[in-house]
């Protein structure tokens, strides 16, 4: 790991006598390359390594017995800051219902994210009602039903041939009369580079004024990361990520990228495929995770 | 990158950075870079523009010429795995890879061994109708190989050309998932020797570097014959699938650059890598 490395590094270096900066820069190599490797964007890498790179040639680096214990401490605290500071939790709308819209790329794990995050939000005594907003992908909408069904809670559908932001529409007037408290609408997947199913984002948004707008995020996700992410919320207010699939072996880098380029943090954690693997999102777990 | 008029330490790193941005990963751009300054030297390339015609070279050398073909004209039914992690692709590449087979003149039917997800047998019988082929199925919960097995007897039986078999989203990290993906390879082999003929797995383009560790795990699971990747119409470009080659010597076969039944292409490497430098 990079422990190992830059344990290393520090080791011929310092054979030759005191630590310099030089030293330390040479060092900071060994980082970008395991945040390059662990899939952070390559830009950001560039950017956390001038922000860490002032205390890293401090004198507390330089003069240490283990210099390298220091700078791991260092990247750590910082990528652990960076991708923290918030709380797991969707904001609640001064008068119900509360509306969280899940938008992102394809395959990324919407669907199935919605239905877990209904779960989450019944458990924490909310009635949250599923909306199936996707009516491109073939059985979308039975997905969504299925999973409805799984957990008895109830899921809103038009059919494939109404249009998004009316399904979203009437959605939230049914929540609004039935008594549900939270709608948590689920939609299509989609290119952040395709134009017309941007637009059709924004219409959902300006219909229905969520209070969250998640961007679910694949934790696989290479250096498009940043692309999709400064492009997603370029269009929509973005209020937070959902990074899935990290009951698997990836890194994860692209939670920092996402976070670098949206300012939004992470809210919840996928972790497996059944509809209780929802967790509160950890960023100094994360940190660990990236580095490996 | 053109435009340049000396070659310089800035120009290796602009070249390796490109590489990066491209998924390629960053030992295999150091090595690819380190290299291409071997070649540079050698040659006693002066022109600047020059280093990345060789280093576009050095990639295609890697992914290898003409390795789009699928083994579908020898044994009858051809019988086609697909697999993967979840989310990739499979299901649609599946829908795509039917009609393209039926245009070419041969006959097809489908194996939905998903047999856990939520309506994935659903989502299947729709690319089933959409292309024009049958599927195979069982009820909600049976096994994958039951069903894997059952659409063989019937491929055979209606003396299809071609069986493909989806199969569940799974991370590969998850021993009894890929031990139930071992079972449905099995029982494919016992019941028709050389079953299955092709082990395509999809990668999604936008992944990171994880997606060698996918290709490393299948392998070693059921043996990959060839990879396709998918959502090639966004802006990833899926370099590293460079890695995936050059590492594990799986070719990639085909790509899928949308959502319709007709995105689907051969993989062409001169394209791939071209685009890799856009
Ligand atoms: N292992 C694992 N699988 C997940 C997780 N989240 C989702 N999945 C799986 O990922 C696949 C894709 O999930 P979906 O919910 O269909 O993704 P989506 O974003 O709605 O896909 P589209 O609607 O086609 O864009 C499915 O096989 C899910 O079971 C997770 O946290 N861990
Ligand atoms: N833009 C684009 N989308 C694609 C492509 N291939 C698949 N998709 C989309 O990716 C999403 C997931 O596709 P699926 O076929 O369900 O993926 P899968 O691997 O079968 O998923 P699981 O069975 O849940 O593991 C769907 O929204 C597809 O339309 C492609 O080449 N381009
Ligand atoms: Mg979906
Ligand atoms: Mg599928």
């Amino acid at each position: 790991g990079l422990a190992e490395k830059l344990q290393e590094t520090f080791k011929k270096l310092r054979g030759k006598g005191r630590l310099t900066e030089e030293d330390v820069d040479q060092a900071l190599k060994e980082v970008r390359r395991a945040l390059i490797g662990a899939d952070v964007n390559f830009m950001v890498v560039k950017d956390f390594i001038a922000r860490i790179r002032e205390r890293a040639v401090g004198s507390d680096v330089l003069q240490s017995l283990t210099p390298a214990q220091q700078v791991i401490k260092i990247v750590r605290d910082e990528l652990a800051a960076l991708m923290g500071g918030s709380q797991s939790k969707i904001a609640t709308a001064s008068t119900p219902p509360t509306v969280v819209m899940l938008v992102g790329l394809h395959g990324a794990g919407k669907t199935t994210s919605a239905a877990k995050l209904a779960n989450l939000l019944r458990r924490q005594g909310r009635r949250p009602m599923l909306v199936a907003a996707d009516v491109y992908r073939p059985a979308a909408i039975k997905q969504l039903q299925v999973l409805g069904e799984q957990l008895s809670l109830p899921v809103f559908s038009m059919g494939e041939s109404v249009a998004p932001p009316d399904i979203a529409r009437a959605a939230v007037e049914k929540a609004r009369r039935e008594g549900h408290d939270m709608v948590i609408i689920d939609t299509a997947g989609r290119l952040h580079i395709d134009d017309e199913l941007m637009n059709e984002l924004e219409e959902i948004a300006s219909a229905v004024r969520p209070n969250e707008i998640l961007l679910v995020v694949d934790a696989m996700t290479g250096q498009d990361a940043v692309n999709v992410a400064s492009a997603f919320n370029e269009r929509l207010a973005l209020t937070g990520v959902i990074l899935t699939k990290l009951d698997g072996d990836t890194r994860g880098g692209a939670a920092l990228s996402v976070k670098a380029l949206t300012g939004c943090p992470v809210k919840f954690a996928g972790m497996g495929e059944k509809l209780d693997a929802l967790e509160a999102f950890h960023p100094e777990r994360m940190a660990d995770r990236i580095l490996g | 990158i053109t435009g340049r008029k000396v070659i310089d330490e800035s120009l290796y790193e602009e070249l390796e950075e490109v590489l990066i941005q491209g998924d390629v990963g960053i030992d295999a751009a150091l090595e690819l870079v380190e290299k291409l300054r071997e070649e540079v030297k050698k040659r006693r390339v002066d022109e600047p523009g020059e280093l990345r015609r060789l280093l576009q070279e050095q990639i295609r050398q890697i992914l290898g010429e003409d390795t789009a073909g699928l083994r579908v004209d020898e044994a009858r039914p051809a019988v086609i795995m697909v697999v993967g992690v979840n989310g990739v692709g499979k299901t649609t590449t599946i829908g795509k890879l039917a009609y393209h087979f039926k245009r070419s003149g041969k006959s097809v039917i489908l194996g939905a061994s998903d047999t856990f997800r939520a309506a994935a047998v659903e989502q299947l019988e729709a690319w089933g109708n959409r292309a024009g082929v049958p599927v195979i199925k069982h009820s909600a919960g049976a096994d994958p190989a039951a069903v894997a097995y059952d659409s063989l007897q019937a491929a055979r039986a209606r003396k299809m050309d071609v069986l493909i078999v989806d199969t569940a989203g799974r991370l590969h990290t998850k021993k009894n998932l890929m031990e139930e993906l071992k079972k449905i390879h099995r029982v494919l082999g016992r019941e028709m020797p050389g079953a299955p003929h092709e082990v395509l797995l999809v990668l999604d383009a936008t992944t990171g570097q994880n997606a060698v560790n996918q290709a490393r795990l299948f392998k070693d699971a059921v043996g990959v014959t060839g990879v396709i990747l998918t959502k090639l119409d966004g802006t990833a470009k899926g370099g590293v699938v460079v890695a995936v080659k050059r590492e594990l010597d799986i070719p990639i076969k085909m790509i899928g650059i949308g959502e319709g039944l007709e995105d689907l292409r051969p993989f062409n490497a001169a394209e791939f890598v071209a685009a890799l430098f856009q």
